[in-house]
């Protein structure tokens, strides 16, 4: 464990609260993808599988628990409790165009031809695109309220931090994954232009806003 | 490779 991994995991601790913060204090998943949750919940599903065959530490048992629930918590809240305010109008990003083509690479691409390996490799890839509905959604909303935005630069932010988790990683412990660290800069380059807009308007205390 | 032992990030 190191710094870098350890905030990163923080990082990804608060974005999920800040999500169920706004749903639960707003009563509302308005402005919010429940495609990406739902690729979300399955990214931790098919990661997580080890969980009870494959103790590492209390630490990792114990946040791998954390995110399972809290992913499905989220859809439980957002496509039943406060199913009414899903705004399904405006979360059109085709799913099956990213879930497809990510089951087929994971088949293409992996380090084993295991289930349990070409599960996790399909997670890494799906992770790295599941935020793509999402960023969709603002794109068409043309806004995000400043609670989402900060969900969505602490969810940014945790994977651009296992970067410098890999690089630390590979200098000090010799460990490198070419599949992990591929997808977590794909995944952490889709957040450039929203941690931008972020960064230029919502730290100035405006709303965070599309260019119409 | 990473074999499924060093899995150990989240």
């Amino acid at each position: 464990m190191n710094v870098f991994r350890l905030t990163g995991d923080i990082a990804h601790l608060l974005a999920i609260i800040l999500l169920l913060m706004k749903i639960w204090k707003t009563r509302s998943c308005a402005g919010v993808s429940g495609k990406s949750q739902m690729m979300f919940a399955l990214v931790f599903t098919t990661r997580y599988l080890d969980l009870i065959t494959n103790f590492i530490s209390l630490y990792n048992t114990t946040m791998k628990m954390i995110f399972i629930a809290s992913s499905y918590g989220t859809l439980y809240l957002m496509f039943l409790k406060f199913r009414a305010t899903y705004d399904s109008n405006h979360d059109t990003f085709r799913m099956e165009f990213l879930v497809v083509p990510v089951a087929g690479l994971s088949f293409l691409v992996n380090h084993d031809f295991s289930p349990l390996e070409i599960l996790w490799t399909f997670s890494i890839y799906l992770e790295s695109v599941a935020i793509l509905p999402q960023l969709f959604m603002i794109s068409k909303t043309g806004e995000a309220e400043t609670i989402t935005s900060h969900y969505l630069f602490a969810l940014g932010s945790y994977r651009a931090l296992y970067i410098l988790n890999w690089v630390y990683r590979f200098y000090f412990e010799g460990f490198f994954d070419l599949i992990a660290v591929v997808a977590g800069c794909v995944q952490t380059v889709l957040y450039c232009d929203f941690f931008y807009l972020y960064i230029t308007k919502v730290w100035k205390g405006k709303k965070l806003t599309l260019p119409a | 490779s990473s074999s499924q032992v060093d899995k150990d990030e989240l």
